[in-house]
């Protein structure tokens, strides 16, 4: 666990930034709401 | 090396909304009673691979209740969606379809549908009339008394109730009962059926025979009572409202 810990955030501190402006993907569902949402 | 699986599809993609409206179109033809439903959203899409150009799709379905009753000709896409306030029933569907070679077909549906609850529409609009009970006794004497008032006054087939469609009832400023209802034909004549309309039997199922109509019963502090009715078919429409009504 230990070893595992250190790679997932040696992942998160190599993690490249989003350039500005990125705008990321909706989720693919669910999808749009075309009238109104009871 | 393998061919990477295809990214799944998401609810907005051109296929999914391909899917939907089959579905959709599926739902309202196989509905007998009530109103015809449209898309709202998809609410999520799964896509099981059978083979080469085969698929099973499972589609869940967030539709709602349009103005057209199920036995209307007009197509789907020129009915008007009822508004929040109008208090809005919204469908919710499990739809199965099978694409072979681009081609959608429904398996099976399954469909249950609910109103808005009272307490949102109050919140946004405290007078709007709210949904009542299809059996309810003000509902059912306004239809009575609407259909009896226009038969009574067109000359035309005596027409019978199919259904109570739906039915708002305001209490203040004033007790009104608003309800609309899907009528037939009969082999009656209106003059024939004042002698006896338990013998006047409905047409064979044509569209023609069939037609729409809304009332309106002001209970107090006045008593009114409007009827419009619109046959469908070959029949020209037909909008009849009593004289001396509002």
């Amino acid at each position: 666990p230990v070893a595992k810990r250190a790679v997932a955030e040696a992942a998160q501190h190599n993690k490249v930034p989003h350039p500005v402006g990125f705008v990321p993907p909706p989720p693919p569902c669910p999808g749009k709401v075309r009238h109104f949402k009871i | 090396v393998p061919a990477a699986p295809p990214a799944p599809l998401g609810c907005d993609d051109p296929e999914s909304e391909a899917a939907a409206e089959v579905a959709v179109g599926y739902i309202n033809s196989h509905s007998h009673y009530g109103y015809k439903f449209a898309l709202n959203r998809i609410e999520n899409i799964r896509v099981i691979p059978q083979g080469l150009n085969n698929d099973v799709i499972f589609l869940e379905l967030d539709l709602l209740e349009t103005t057209c009753h199920i036995l209307s000709p007009t197509p789907l896409e020129n009915c008007t969606v009822r508004t929040f306030t109008d208090h809005a029933v919204e469908g919710d569907c499990d739809v199965k379809l099978q694409k072979v070679d681009g081609k959608f077909s429904v398996l099976a549906s399954k469909c249950h549908s609910h109103a808005d609850s009272s307490e949102d529409i109050i919140q946004l609009c405290p007078d709007c009339p709210l949904l009542a009970n299809l059996n309810n006794t003000e509902v059912v004497t306004a239809v009575t008394a609407a259909l009896s008032d226009y038969n009574s006054k067109t000359p035309d087939a005596y027409l019978k109730l199919l259904e109570i469609g739906r039915a708002k009832i305001q209490h203040h400023p004033a007790h009104i009962v608003f309800a609309e209802f899907a009528v037939a034909a009969t082999n009656c004549s209106a003059q024939e059926a004042k002698d006896n309309a338990e013998a006047c039997q409905l047409l064979p199922d044509d569209q023609s025979n069939f037609g729409f109509c809304k009332a309106t019963q002001v209970i107090s502090p006045s008593q009114e009572l409007e009827v419009n009715c619109q046959l469908y078919g070959h029949q020209p429409g037909v909008t009849y409202s009593p004289p001396g009504t509002s």
